[in-house]
């Protein structure tokens, strides 16, 4: 379902990169759900090593893909794995963290170096 | 605990002594030289207390490790994004290269720095120095491998995770026992 955008969450809007804030608007949301900008989601979990890099017409869907990835970022960060975007997976979205890839095979892209 | 693929570590001859050195032109102002180096020196022996390699300041040019802080796109094709979000990153073995975001407000003293997005320098390179060493992320919370970090928030000691993970590669420091480790796990915990 889609949820208002006005859901607080543990974050405070001081204490969080702007961009990564606003996926708290994501809150509650699963599979089936239509938010707008939800791509920008999709962008950060291919980022960060959970959506493949085939998966590059990222949409505003919470599709089956995004489910199973959110689903890896719950396992991998000792989160419960819900599948869900609930408020401690979240908050564990927007806070400040690390550039290297949850899933990084050659760490930052060595390769190219 | 993590690796990357391969399990990359730095190779030398024993003992290891792998250099480091701060960009002269890459750094900030808002802590002093003496501040950075001396937070620096501190998050490298941690790591030197649990597996034989010791770390040494060097000329930057032949440095094994090589530290700065950048803003926004910086040359490597990962960009920073200003306060918070990324906080900084390094490299795999034995590339060596360890970048910081600019942006951020790092900080040594939190009771000197009041601000909701101060960030501790300590922890974070803490943290990459693992990366540096060949470790990748880890899923146990207290680690100082897990990937995020919140404001104001101080993480430097290495948990059991952390070292386990990092003597699987270099082997353990003849001085570390895990007795020690657990005695101030335990303090922590309670």
């Amino acid at each position: 379902r889609i949820v208002p955008e006005s859901v607080t969450v543990i974050t405070t809007t001081e204490t969080h990169n702007a961009t990564w804030h606003d996926f708290s608007k994501f809150l509650y949301a699963e599979q089936g759900s239509h938010v707008s900008g939800m791509s920008q989601l999709k962008k950060y979990f291919h980022r960060f090593g959970y959506l493949s890099e085939t998966t590059s017409n990222f949409t505003d869907t919470f599709d089956k893909q995004l489910e199973t990835a959110v689903k890896l970022y719950q396992k991998r960060l000792g989160l419960h794995v819900t599948g869900k975007l609930d408020s401690d997976t979240i908050s564990t979205i927007v806070a400040p963290r690390c550039g290297v890839s949850d899933n990084s095979p050659h760490g930052l892209h060595v390769t190219r170096h | 605990y993590a690796y990357f693929n391969g399990k990359p570590r730095w190779v030398r001859d024993s003992p290891v002594t792998l250099t480091y050195a701060f960009s002269p032109y890459n750094m900030i102002d808002r802590l002093s030289q003496t501040e950075i180096r001396t937070v620096f020196n501190s998050a490298f022996n941690r790591w030197s207390s649990v597996i034989p390699v010791s770390f040494k300041e060097t000329e930057y040019e032949t440095a094994d490790i090589k530290i700065g802080f950048y803003r926004g796109d910086h040359g490597d094709g990962e960009p920073f994004d200003g306060v918070l979000g990324v906080l900084g990153h390094a490299f795999s073995p034995e590339n060596g290269r360890f970048h910081l975001d600019a942006a951020e407000m790092w900080s040594v003293d939190f009771d000197r720095d009041e601000s909701k997005v101060a960030v501790d320098l300590e922890s974070v390179a803490t943290h990459e120095i693992g990366h540096v060493l060949g470790l990748g992320h880890s899923s146990i919370k207290e680690a100082v491998m897990y990937p995020s970090l919140s404001p104001r928030k101080k993480k430097v000691n290495l948990r059991i995770d952390d070292v386990e993970g990092v003597q699987a590669l270099y082997g353990s420091n003849p001085n570390f026992t895990f007795g020690s480790l657990l005695q101030s796990e335990n303090s922590f915990n309670h």
